[in-house]
């Protein structure tokens, strides 16, 4: 463990607590990908088997629960409590367009030809690409409210403070999983544009909208 | 390179 990897980890668990309280303060889903929320529990789901057959520390099991329960209550709160505000005709992005490819990738290109290891190279692709249905529907409605685009800042910083702790963990430990890694860096480019504009519009205030 | 199984990142 070092500072750029707890770092990522608060970040993440920051975006995935902004997201569920932002939809029970406002009582709405409105603007927010119910199809990225679907992805991101399916990886979390698929990861992190491994609780039941390694145990690692009580840190690394206790975040792995929280990101799963949170990720699950996202997921009800859009399809069931809050139904009614979820905008299911900007989020149009067809899911079986990531699933089905990465799922190939993840039986081609793997460290080992099991069940848990093809499921966790899974995750790690879906992962890199799930965040897109929802950076489609921005690009459709060409704005974020503001909320959602620090959910999405800090939802793109964890993966981008993961690559850093990556390469401090090859110079310090020799340690690399070049498949994490590869994910990792096409994830973080897919905030890139993202990131842009939120450094641009709202930090100086003003919403997230797209040039015309 | 990453134990395949074990991995201690999240």
């Amino acid at each position: 463990m070092n500072i750029f990897r707890l770092l990522g980890d608060l970040s993440h668990l920051l975006a995935i607590i902004i997201l569920l309280l932002k939809i029970w303060r406002t009582r709405s889903c409105a603007g927010v990908s119910g199809k990225s929320q679907i992805l991101f529990a399916l990886v979390f789901t698929t990861r992190y088997l491994d609780l039941f057959t390694n145990f690692i520390s009580m840190y690394n099991s206790a975040m792995k629960l929280i990101y799963l329960v949170c990720s699950y209550a996202t997921v009800f709160l859009m399809y069931f409590k809050f139904k009614a505000t979820y905008d299911s005709n900007h989020d149009t992005f067809r899911m079986e367009f990531l699933v089905v490819p990465v799922g190939g990738l993840a039986f081609l290109v793997n460290h080992d030809f099991t069940p848990l290891e093809i499921l966790w190279t899974f995750s790690i692709y879906l992962e890199a690409v799930a965040i897109l249905p929802q950076l489609f529907m921005i690009s459709k409605t060409g704005e974020a409210e503001t909320i959602t685009s620090h959910y999405l800042f800090a939802l793109g910083s964890y993966r981008a403070l993961y690559i850093v702790n990556w390469v401090f963990r090859f110079y310090t430990e020799g340690f690399f999983d070049l498949i994490a890694i590869v994910a990792g860096c096409v994830q973080t480019i897919l905030y890139c544009d993202f990131f842009y504009l939120y450094i641009t519009k709202v930090l100086k205030g003003k919403q997230l909208t797209l040039p015309a | 390179r990453a134990k395949p199984g074990g991995k201690d990142e999240l």
